[in-house]
C-alpha cells in the first residue's frame, strides 16, 4: 500500500514507504528495481515483533471510514475497538485516544474491515475461515469481513474483541506467543466469557514499554461488616488506590486490579471531590466506625450504608468540615493521613512533619508534630522519604503500614512479636524498612486516556 | 446481504464463493508453511543473475503476484537455508522420502509449536489445526529477517525467556465480569 510517508522521529525501527510511479522501462533494471522493491516493501513487512512499536506513550486511532465491517453497528464497532485498546491500556503505560478528526497521516493506528482485495493492502483475505486479520507493523490493522465477526457475549462466530486484541498486540510490537492462555497465540481460540490479558502476556508489553509508575494520592483498605445467611456479622475489606480524578481496587489475591478499572471517582464515591482527594482515613474502635476524606481544607464523612458522603455530622456539623475545626492542630491541605490501630491516633503528614490527633482526646497527642524522621527513623541510614509523603496505608493484607512518595514505598517495621523483630531485634519503633517500587509489590496499575474513563 | 433468519445471526449463510480455500494437500500445506514463515523463503543475495536469465519474456508478466511466484516456483531447486530442525527423538511415522527436507522440517516446526505429535507427516491433526481461523501475521521471523537486523533478533532472544517462563508465583486469574 502507498502510503505518505510517516515521520520516522516517532517510530523506531520504520523504513521509508515507496511509491509505485519509479518503475523503470528497461526489463532487466524492471526486474531489479522491482526485486529490491519487494525487498523494500518486505523490509517494511519485515517486521521487528519483540520491539517496541512506538516511542511515545499516547497513541491516536481511528476506525476508517471506508473499512466499517457490513456485520455489525459502527457503533458496536467502535465500541469494541475501544474497549480492546482500553484493555491494553489498563496493563501498560500507554493509552490510547479515537481520533476522528486528524489528517490520517498523524493517526497512528489505523483498522478497517475489507474482503479479498482490501484497503489498499498487498496481502488478499482469503475469505470464510482461516485467516481472520493481519497487522502491519507500521500501525494498520485489517480485519476479513468475510469472517462472522461478533460482539462479546453475543452467539458463536469470532469475537471481533478477541481478535482486535491481538491485533494490537501486533502493532505495539508482539510476535505470536504459543502459550496457553496467551492472547497471542497465532490460531483464534473461541471465547471463554470474561477473556482478559492475563500475566504473561502483561510481562511481554511491559517488557516493551515499562510498567505502570505514578504517583497515588491516596491508598487505604475500605472495611465493611455484612451479615452471612446464618445471621454471622463478617468484615470484609477491599483495597483502593486513588489518583486524580480516578481510582482503582486492587484485588490482592490475584495480583492485579479489578478488570475494568481504573474508574472515575464519581462513579464509585458520591460526593467526594471530582478531582481527586489528599486522604482517606477510616477510625475504626470500640466507639467510632466512620470515614473520612480530605481534600484541601476541608473534610467529609462517608456514608457507607448509603454509599455517599454525609451531609451533617452526629452534632449537627454540616459537611464538608474545616480540617481545623474537626482536628483542632492539624494544619491543612495535608499531604496524606493514616490511622493506627494501635494506639487510636490518625497520623497526618504536611512537608516534613507528622502530626499524631488523639481521637479519644480530640488534639494532637503530646510532643507532635514531630519530623517523620524522628517518628518513623530510616532502618538503614538515608533510604527514607524524608518528607511530602504522597499516601500513607495501613494494610489488612500484609498487616503493615506503608509510605508512598512517587513510584516507591516504604514498610514500617512491625512492632511487638513479629518476624521484623525476630529477624532484627535491634529494629527502631516505627522503622521504614528499605524503599521498594511499587511494582514490585503491587502489580499492573496503570493510567488510561482520560477519555477512555468511564462517568 | 449476507442471508440470515436468526435474531443473534448465528445462522448466518456464508456464499461458497466467499469460502476459504481449505489446507487439503501438501501443495496447500507449503503455501501455508511458507506464507507464515516456518519454510525460508529464498535469501536474494545468494541468488546469482546472468546476464540473460531465460525468464519468460513481457508477454508472459502479467503482474506483480504471477510474475513472483513464476519465479518462487522456479526457485525449488536452488539450495534453501536449514530451518534449525531440533528433532526432539519422536519416531517418525516415516515421511516421504522424495519430500523436501525444507518441508518437512517446516512441518514439524508447524507440529511442535501446534503443539501436535511432530510427525513430519501432513496428517488430519495437522491439516485441522492449520484450517484453523488464525491471524495473518506470519508466525516465525524468517532467518534472514532476523540477521538483517540484530538489534531485533537479540530483543527478540531477550523477549523468549520472558514469555517462555512461569510467572514468579502462581496467578490465579478468577475470570470475573469486566
Amino acid at each position: 500500500p502507498i502510503r505518505p510517508p510517516t515521520t520516522a522521529t516517532d517510530r523506531p525501527h520504520q523504513s521509508p514507504s515507496t511509491t509505485a510511479t519509479d518503475r523503470p522501462h528497461q526489463h532487466q533494471s524492471r526486474l531489479v528495481s522491482l526485486l529490491s522493491k519487494r525487498r523494500q516493501k518486505r523490509h517494511v513487512r519485515r517486521h521487528a515483533w519483540g520491539n517496541m512499536a512506538f516511542s511515545k506513550m499516547v497513541l491516536k486511532w481511528r476506525l476508517i471510514g471506508e473499512g466499517y465491517s457490513s456485520q455489525l453497528t459502527i457503533q458496536d464497532q467502535r465500541h469494541i475497538i475501544r474497549l480492546a485498546f482500553r484493555m491494553w491500556s489498563e496493563v501498560s503505560p500507554l493509552e490510547f485516544v479515537e481520533d476522528t478528526l486528524s489528517p490520517l497521516e498523524d493517526v497512528d493506528i489505523r483498522l478497517g474491515f475489507g474482503t479479498g482485495r482490501h484497503l489498499g493492502c498487498n496481502q488478499k483475505f482469503d475469505g470464510t475461515g482461516r485467516e481472520f486479520a493481519h497487522a502491519w507493523f507500521l500501525g494498520d490493522i485489517h480485519f476479513d469481513d468475510d469472517e462472522h465477526f461478533t460482539a462479546p457475549n453475543t452467539g458463536s462466530g469470532i469475537s471481533l474483541l478477541k481478535v482486535a486484541v491481538h491485533e494490537i498486540g501486533h502493532v505495539l510490537g508482539l510476535p505470536h506467543i504459543y502459550r496457553t492462555g496467551s492472547i497471542m497465540q497465532p490460531s483464534y481460540l473461541p471465547q471463554e466469557s470474561g477473556f482478559e490479558i492475563n500475566w504473561m502476556d502483561r510481562k511481554a508489553i511491559q517488557h516493551l514499554y515499562g510498567g505502570c509508575k505514578g504517583q497515588f494520592n491516596t491508598v487505604f483498605d475500605w472495611i465493611r461488616k455484612e451479615r452471612t445467611q446464618y445471621g454471622e456479622v463478617v468484615i470484609r475489606f477491599n483495597t483502593y488506590f486513588m489518583r486524580d480524578g480516578w481510582y482503582w481496587l486492587y484485588e490482592n489475591r490475584t495480583n492485579r486490579t479489578r478488570y475494568g478499572d481504573p474508574v472515575a471517582l464519581q462513579v464509585g464515591w458520591h460526593g467526594i471531590p471530582t478531582d481527586g482527594v489528599d486522604a482517606c482515613v477510616h477510625v475504626w474502635n470500640r466507639n467510632t466506625d466512620a470515614v473520612y476524606f480530605f481534600k484541601g481544607t476541608q473534610y467529609w464523612e462517608y456514608d457507607d450504608g448509603k454509599d455517599q458522603v454525609l451531609t451533617v455530622d452526629p452534632e449537627g456539623h454540616r459537611y464538608p468540615r474545616l480540617i481545623s475545626e474537626g482536628f483542632p492542630g492539624v494544619p491543612s491541605p495535608i499531604d496524606t493521613a493514616f490511622y493506627d490501630r494501635r494506639d487510636s491516633y490518625i497520623y497526618f503528614f504536611k512537608g516534613t512533619n507528622v502530626y499524631a490527633f488523639d481521637v479519644t482526646a480530640n488534639s494532637l497527642a503530646p510532643g507532635f508534630p514531630r519530623k517523620i524522621t524522628a517518628v518513623f527513623p530510616a532502618v538503614v541510614p538515608g533510604d527514607h522519604p524524608g518528607g511530602n509523603i504522597d499516601a500513607s496505608y495501613f494494610s489488612y493484607t500484609h498487616n503493615a503500614v506503608f509510605l508512598f512518595k512517587d513510584a516507591q514505598f516504604w514498610r514500617v517495621a512491625a512492632a511487638g512479636r513479629s518476624r521484623d523483630r525476630w529477624r532484627r531485634p535491634s529494629l527502631p519503633h516505627n522503622g521504614l524498612m528499605p524503599h521498594r517500587e511499587v511494582g514490585e509489590q503491587w502489580f499492573d496499575i496503570c493510567n488510561v486516556h482520560p477519555s477512555a474513563l468511564k462517568v | 446481504e449476507k442471508v440470515f433468519h436468526s435474531r443473534d445471526h448465528s445462522d448466518l449463510q456464508i456464499p461458497s464463493s466467499h469460502q476459504a480455500e481449505l489446507i487439503t494437500d501438501k501443495e496447500t500445506a507449503e503455501l501455508f508453511l511458507s506464507r507464515y514463515g516456518f519454510i525460508r523463503p529464498v535469501n536474494w543475495d545468494e541468488v546469482q543473475f546472468e546476464e540473460t536469465t531465460g525468464i519468460s519474456n513481457d508477454e508472459d508478466f502479467t503482474g506483480e503476484e504471477d510474475f513472483l511466484s513464476g519465479i518462487q516456483e522456479g526457485d525449488s531447486s536452488l539450495s534453501r537455508a536449514e530451518t534449525d530442525d531440533e528433532d526432539d527423538g519422536e519416531d517418525e511415522d516415516s515421511p516421504n522420502p522424495t519430500e523436501s527436507q525444507a518441508f518437512i522440517s517446516a512441518l514439524r516446526e508447524f507440529q511442535k509449536v501446534s503443539g501436535l505429535s511432530v510427525t513430519g507427516v501432513f496428517d488430519d491433526a495437522t491439516k485441522v489445526a492449520m484450517n484453523k481461523p488464525r491471524c495473518g501475521v506470519p508466525d516465525k521471523e524468517t532467518e534472514m529477517d532476523a540477521t538483517d537486523d540484530a538489534h531485533d533478533s537479540t530483543n527478540l532472544q531477550a523477549l523468549l525467556p520472558l514469555l517462555l517462563t512461569d510467572p514468579p508465583e502462581p496467578s490465579p486469574t478468577t475470570a470475573t465480569d469486566r
